[in-house]
């Protein structure tokens, strides 16, 4: 800009439809660039700044997003994705976006989230009984997640499934249990001939799957009950390049394999395993 | 016709334009 000149501002309303159009499709962005937790959806735009640019305009948003129930491996369409109820513990993302409009269409330049669950005080208002969300290394937890992976496989007569991610756990005081979410994948083992999971490899072309179970403590042992939906393979995709924009909802970091990233718009998952109730 | 300039402007709807409207619920 020349010397003296600011650059002009548009105003522009939260809840205009165009900064609505940046907002959406900040949210798809995100969503098909995040690879661990859960998919969001958009809640609320908190600002919005437009400056023009010499090729166009760019448009500077902050977004209020909640946790919906569709993990990011989950190819389900955002809009069949329920939103994470406050009874569930809801988690909500904070996320400062940049998108450059230019011939009348938005892309993402920057995308920065932060996510945060409810307090346990607020989910108390809603829900004196409700299970609060516990830390995904909590030895009761990963003992659930381990004993329901292990059933799952014990009962699957396809591929040894690898744990990718814990993605969600509650513990529950009556009757006294454990409720888990995980991410899977496939490997190149077979389920039932597994010796040695350590030298089992995923798959190139992969699968991934999401689990939801319970381990309740019983006297003199456990019961564990899983359910699993094994999504449809997904093509082998370059990974991201280093310069790409920075995006990432922080979700809960689980001790396994990093996925590769996912298409957006794959069809919905084809496939159910289970329940596999032991 | 008489004016009333101090309550006409106090009656029309007043735009917020920051934030917008929450779509599911604030936590």
């Amino acid at each position: 800009l020349p010397n003296g000149l600011s650059p002009a501002y548009r105003q522009l309303n939260c809840d205009d439809p165009e900064t609505e159009q940046a907002a959406l499709l900040a949210v798809d962005y995100i969503n098909s660039h995040i690879h661990q937790g859960y998919k969001h959806v958009l809640n609320q735009i908190d600002k919005v700044q437009v400056w023009a640019q010499p090729t166009g305009e760019s448009f500077k948003l902050e977004i209020d997003t909640l946790e919906t129930t569709c993990h990011a491996l989950d190819p389900t369409p955002l809009a069949n994705c329920s939103v994470r109820q406050l009874t569930q513990h809801a988690v909500e993302g904070d996320c400062d976006v940049r998108l450059l409009k230019q011939n009348g269409q938005f892309s993402v330049s920057f995308v920065k989230c932060k996510s945060s669950p409810d307090s346990a005080e607020d989910v108390r208002k809603v829900c004196l009984d409700c299970p609060l969300l516990a830390p995904l290394n909590d030895t009761r937890v990963v003992h659930a997640v381990e004993a329901a992976l292990a059933a799952f496989n014990a009962q699957n007569n396809g591929s040894y499934f690898q744990l990718v991610e814990i993605s969600r756990a509650q513990l529950v005081p009556l009757p006294v249990s454990v409720h888990v979410e995980f991410a899977v994948a496939a490997t190149d083992c077979v389920a039932k001939e597994v010796i040695d999971p350590a030298k089992c490899n995923l798959l190139a072309e992969k699968q991934y799957g999401f689990c939801k179970a319970t381990l309740t403590e019983k006297v003199g042992g456990e019961d564990v009950a899983v359910t699993c939906t094994v999504f449809q393979t997904q093509p082998v995709v370059p990974l991201p390049q280093p310069d790409g924009p920075d995006v990432g909802v922080p979700g809960p970091v689980a001790d396994a394999a990093t996925p590769e990233p996912s298409p957006a718009d794959l069809p919905v998952a084809s496939l159910v395993v289970g329940p596999v109730v032991v | 016709k008489v004016a009333h300039p101090n309550t006409a402007a106090a009656a029309g709807p007043v735009v917020r334009p920051c934030p917008g409207r929450i779509r599911y619920f604030k936590i």
